[in-house]
């Protein structure tokens, strides 16, 4: 089970915008 | 006149489209010591986009909660009390929903959009990227 800091950092990272 | 630097003075919304413009207002925000504002606004962005039926989501907002909003962080200053209420009350009932973050991020951005998006624009970090 993923910790609770490295789900937030994931769901943090999914919303930053990506390289074009 | 459609330049990187030319959207990120238009709106924080453009800026933080873009992935250098978010790179050095990030930069910017941990110099302030105020860089939980915008990992929060990122937060509830991804939070939103997460699927309701995944145990993860309910973890999800259970550890945003507790990193920005339960304690007396930058984040939890700048909103109003009854933002706080209502999410602390939605996590306790497990009432999970994808709009659950939405006012509190409308708070915060609002303030970034005042403050630190103004301070920014004319910050030397700005100014010699430009």
């Amino acid at each position: 089970i993923d910790s609770e800091d490295d789900l937030l950092q994931e769901c943090i990272s999914s919303a930053m915008p990506k390289k074009k | 006149p459609d330049s990187p630097l030319a959207r990120w003075t238009k709106s924080l919304h453009s800026l933080l489209g873009d992935q250098d413009g978010a790179h050095l207002f990030r930069t910017f925000l941990e110099r302030e010591k105020c860089v939980d504002t915008l990992d929060f606004w990122f937060a509830c962005n991804g939070f939103r986009q997460m699927d309701l039926q995944d145990t993860k989501t309910l973890r999800v907002a259970k550890a945003i909660y507790k990193r920005y909003i339960e304690n007396n962080s930058i984040v939890a200053k700048q909103l109003k009390p009854a933002t706080k209420t209502y999410i602390r009350d939605s996590i306790k009932k497990q009432q999970i929903d994808s709009a659950m973050f939405d006012q509190a991020q409308t708070e915060i951005q609002a303030t970034m959009e005042e403050n630190a998006y103004q301070m920014f624009l004319t910050s030397d970090i700005y100014l010699e990227y430009v």
